[in-house]
Parts: C-alpha cells; structure tokens; sequence
C-alpha cells in the first residue's frame, strides 16, 4: 500500500482543506518554526488510529481541533484522510482487495468522540488497526511502528533507551 | 517465537554492521543480545565505534553521533522489514554538513523502495527531495501550503 | 523565605513578559503560580500566546516554538540574577533563520553584562561572536584546537 | 568573577595539553559532531564539582580520563583548571580576596578518587562549591545555577517540565 494523499480539514491549525498528494521517492515538507509541519506527522499518527493525546502534544483529544486564532474562532469538527494506492503490496481485508483504492477517515466532534470511516463506511478502530497492521506500518503501540515514524526530537531515544527498551524495535520487525 | 525473534535479530545486526560505516564514514558497530540464552527476554546492546575511535559507552557520543548511530539502528531495521512509507520529523538537526551529505544518500537509497517524507529546514536535505512542500502562516495561526514542485 | 520567592517570582515575571515578544515578535507570555496561598510550595506554570495565535497548552507548540519559549525563560531569570557566564550548548538547534536573528539579538544584549559561551553549527550565529574557537580531530580521536579568530 | 582562562589535559577527548582564553563578550565554538565541543561543556561542569557521572554523559567518573584512540593508549590522568578574574564582584573567602586571579583545578587518576585544587593548594570539594556558589554561578544541584548552563539537547526541558520542578528555577535566583 502506498501513500496516496492527506487531506486535512480542522486539524490543530489546518484551519483550511488541505490536500497533500504523495508520489515515489523523497517528499520534503518545509517552513518556519510553528507553521504546522509536525502537524501534518500528528494527523497521519491520528487518522491511524493513535489513542493517546500526549502522543500528539496535547492534554485531551479535543486539543486535535481548531481552536480558533486572533481572527477566528474555534471549529467544531476536526477531519482527516488519508488515500491509500492498493497495489496489492499488502494483507488487506477481503472486501477491499479488489479496489484501487483506501481511504481511511477519522474526524471528531467536541464534546463526541472519534468517528472511524474506510472508504466512506463507518468502521471501528479495530477495522482501522487491522487495516494499517496489515499495510506493514502498523503493530506496535500506536497502532504503527516505532521505526516508520520518527517524532520531532526522538531521534536520540534508541541510543538512550534501556536494552530491553531496544528489543521492541526488532519485535515489531519480527 | 524464539526462532523468528533471532532470525529477525541476525538480519537487523548485518544491515546495521554494514550501514553504520556509510554513515559514519568508517567504524565499526554491532547488536549484542543480553542473555543470549533467553531469547524472548534479552535485551539489546549497542556497541560502536567511529572511525579511529575506540568503542566506548554509547553515551558518551557527541549529539550528532548519536544521532547518525540511531538513523543507522532505524535504516536496518527498515532494510529488514521495510515499511511501506517513512516519516523523520527534522532528524538532520543535530547534524553537521559532512553527515547531512551522508544522511541525505542513505534516504534517497531508502526511497528507491519506500515512500519518504522528510521535515526539514536544511537547505541540502531539500536537495534531495522529489516534491517539496512549502508550509506558511502568512495568516496568524493558520497553517497554508504555499506550493508544491516537483525537483 | 516567602517574600523572597514573591519577589523573585515578581521580577523574573516581569522579564519574561518583557523578553517574550522580543523573542516571538508579538504575542504574550507569563508565569502564574499553581497555589498563591502556599508560596513555599506552589509550583509554577507557563502561560504562552505566540503572536497571532491562542493561548494554549504550552505542549502543544512548536519544536521552535518550546525553544524559543525556553530561552525567553533562561534569559528572564539571567536578567534578574546575572550569572558572571553562561554557557549555551547548541540551543539554537531547532531555530529557522527568523528567529535565530532575534535569538543573536538577545545574546548580544546579555554579552553586555555577563561572558557567554557558545557552542553552534550556524554560521549566523558565528558571526555575533566576539571570539571564535574551532575545534577539530584532524587526528582521529583526538581532540585539536586549531585557531581564535577576534571577530 | 570573570572567566579568564580554561586548561584541559587528559580529559576525555582532549589528549594535548589545551588552552581556551575568555574574554568579554560572546565566545564561540565551532567544529564537527564529536570533535570535543561538548566536552568543553563537561570539563567546566567537572571542574566546578560535578559528581554524577551521568552528568557528564559517563557510566562512571574515570570515563572522562582519555580512554585512547587508534593510535593511542590510554592516559593515566585528567587535570582541568579554570582561572578567573577576581574583580571584586563576587564573595569570596577572605583569604582570597586580595588576589587578582583565582584558580580552580580538579585532577583524577585512574583506580584514585579526584583532588581539588585552589590557586595550587590542595582543597576540598566543598571548598571549590563555596567558591563557585560565591561567584554567583553555584546554588543548584550539581554545584551550579541550572539556567548558567544549557547542556544540548536540554532546553526544551524548561518548558515539558512540572510545575514544581520550574519552581527550582525561581528557587535559585532568589
Ligand atoms: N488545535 C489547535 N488549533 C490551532 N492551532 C494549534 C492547535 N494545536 C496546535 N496548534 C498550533 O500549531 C503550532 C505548532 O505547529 P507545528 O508543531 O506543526 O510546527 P512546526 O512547523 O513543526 O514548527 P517547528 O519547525 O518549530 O518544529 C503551534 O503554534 C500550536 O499552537
Ligand atoms: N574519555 C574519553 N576518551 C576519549 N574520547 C572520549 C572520551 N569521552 C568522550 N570521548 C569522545 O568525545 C566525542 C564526543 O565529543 P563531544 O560531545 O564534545 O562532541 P561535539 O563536538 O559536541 O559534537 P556534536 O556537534 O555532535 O554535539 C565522542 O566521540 C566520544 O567518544
Ligand atoms: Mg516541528
Ligand atoms: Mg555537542
């Protein structure tokens, strides 16, 4: 399964839909301190499935939503999606074999949790889960592999790290 | 299982053994397990040494050796399993410009099999990317993409 | 004692909220106790605003964002208590070109009273120094001082 | 108390006798990852009293003994001294006072604990933490102010840190 596009809407400060589209080789996201660039790392982590707010630098899920700037107010939905290319690379569940395509949604409502969508049917987390499990980016905590997304500043952690702390990394390659 | 837990480590341990040296530009490095005879218990051990250097306590390393050994640790588990997409959230910044020029040719050798999107805000690293996106907040607080081009 | 906290709490308060949009170009910033009637125990909270934007939970910012933040703090007690040195080791790492302009400013301004001692990659930042000391291992290992450049 | 001259010899990288002279103002150093800069950080840190060895990025105090290179063993001993200016702007010991230069020095010796040093007498530790914590630049844990010395990779802490642990910092400027 390859990347396709991220198409953000509400998310921390994608006030605006934002469309990123993914091809082969090296993508290389730039701009000053601040202007959202992790963010876009956090909505990839969130549509696929990350249940803890802290992983995503906030206090409480909800932090995910706009929350308005000097000149706007806060919105009450956050969305995002991401389009996968089905090449057949991967374990993907029966029904989605045969399609060129898979997108996966999640967007949330203040004071509502999380809704799940694949392919515009409302799904379960666990749908989600099994979906990127079998893409090869996910199965550790997090739904995703420790070493497919390296956060801002956690470089320096696998030389840190406890030796048993290590070994999680070559169970999740196992 | 014990059996995939060792093949999984072996494999790992070459392509670290042989990715450290590219980045490092010489040296040596290896994994060690901590009780061999516990496999689904052990933990893992890392031993380097940069070039003319002697090995010592890994933490003793200078930040951007610390760095280029966990990007070393990360690609080889990577080329053992890779994953069909990579994210590196400013990675290069510790880093100085000889190891910016080694870092960016493992990605791009990565990126011949994976998809890789990188954050960055080191000029050469943008050198190698394929498509660059600009992000700006020319609005307070509000996050735009500028432009796409492909290089 | 309490009143020594309370004055010291005040000042340092007064820096950072001065410090703050020097550094961030606008916005607001200060420091609240967590408990006002313990002043022996109360913790202490960060309360940030980047120009522009919303107060949020200081998590949430930026890479840049927490460092800049960080620095405003530093200076602001530096400010109150001047040490004789301070010495700043790669600090302005996660800095774009922006804001290490108004980083260089406020080490400029510091250097007026007090010796900093810089260690950086960047060659902005070099170029505020007074003095300049490169360090090499031209002989691998071993660590060579090779030239003072006054500025 | 102004810095004036630090003499590394021995410690960790630094093999050859070296010299770095202080001047007013910014002083900056540059060079390669792992050419010795930090290490620079370390031997003041060491020279002011740090006993952690963590600390200094060791699993013990004689890590930071030349170790050796390639083609050279390792050396038996690390001295590092740190001479100020004695301005007249810090509180010094009496007998002290009266003199323009005071200097600091610790050595170490392999399977031997540390000596310390004060313009060539041997001293204790607590002697050098009283000078240190007079000059203005001591009162934290470690011997030394947390905000006069910003170790790499740390400065984020101030702000991911507990409200109670950002109170130390008020603590030490009062
Ligand atoms: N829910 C939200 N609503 C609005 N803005 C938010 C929200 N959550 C986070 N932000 C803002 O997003 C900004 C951080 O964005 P991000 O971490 O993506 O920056 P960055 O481009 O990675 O910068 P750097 O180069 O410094 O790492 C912060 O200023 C933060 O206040
Ligand atoms: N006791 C020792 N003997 C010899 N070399 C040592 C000793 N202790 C540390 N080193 C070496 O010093 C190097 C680290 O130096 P240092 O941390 O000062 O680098 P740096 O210039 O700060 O680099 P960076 O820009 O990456 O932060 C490491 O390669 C380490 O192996
Ligand atoms: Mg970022
Ligand atoms: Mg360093």
């Amino acid at each position: 399964m390859k990347l396709k596009r991220l198409d953000i809407h509400g998310f921390k400060s994608f006030y605006h839909r934002t469309t990123i589209a993914f091809d082969d080789g090296v993508t290389a996201i730039v701009g000053p301190n601040g202007c959202g660039k992790s963010n876009i790392v956090d909505s990839m982590k969130w549509v696929m499935g990350e249940q803890g707010a802290k992983a995503l630098r906030g206090g409480a899920m909800e932090d995910v939503i706009f929350a308005g700037s000097e000149k706007r107010g806060p919105m009450g939905i956050a969305e995002v999606r991401l389009t996968f290319h089905n090449d057949g690379s991967a374990e993907v569940p029966t029904r989605f074999r045969e399609l060129d395509e898979i997108a996966i949604e999640r967007r949330i409502e203040r004071d509502r949790g999380s809704d799940y969508i694949i392919n515009k049917q409302r799904s379960r987390l666990a749908d989600i889960q099994d979906l990127i499990a079998g893409t090869g980016v996910g199965s550790g905590p997090g739904g995703r592999r420790a070493y497919a997304i390296i956060e801002q500043g956690q470089i320096g952690r696998l030389v840190s790290a406890k030796a048993d702390e290590r070994r999680l990394l070559i169970e999740e390659a196992a | 299982s014990r059996r995939l837990f060792a093949e999984t480590f072996e494999a790992v341990n070459r392509h670290f053994t042989a990715l450290f040296p590219r980045l490092f530009r010489g040296g040596t490095a290896e994994l060690t397990l901590t009780d061999p005879d516990d496999l689904l218990g052990t933990g893992i051990e890392m031993h380097v040494r940069p070039p003319g250097k002697k090995v010592q306590n890994v933490t003793l390393l200078s930040g951007g050796e610390k760095a280029m050994c966990a990007l070393a640790l990360v690609f080889a588990v990577f080329r053992h399993k890779p994953s069909p997409f990579c994210l590196l959230d400013e990675v290069d910044a510790p880093l100085d410009d000889a190891n910016i020029g080694r870092f960016n040719e493992v990605v791009r050798e990565m990126a011949e099999t994976s998809q890789v999107v990188l954050i960055t805000h080191n000029k050469r690293t943008m050198e190698i990317a394929d498509m660059l996106y600009g992000i700006t907040m020319e609005e307070s607080g509000v996050s735009k993409l500028v432009g796409v081009r492909m290089t």
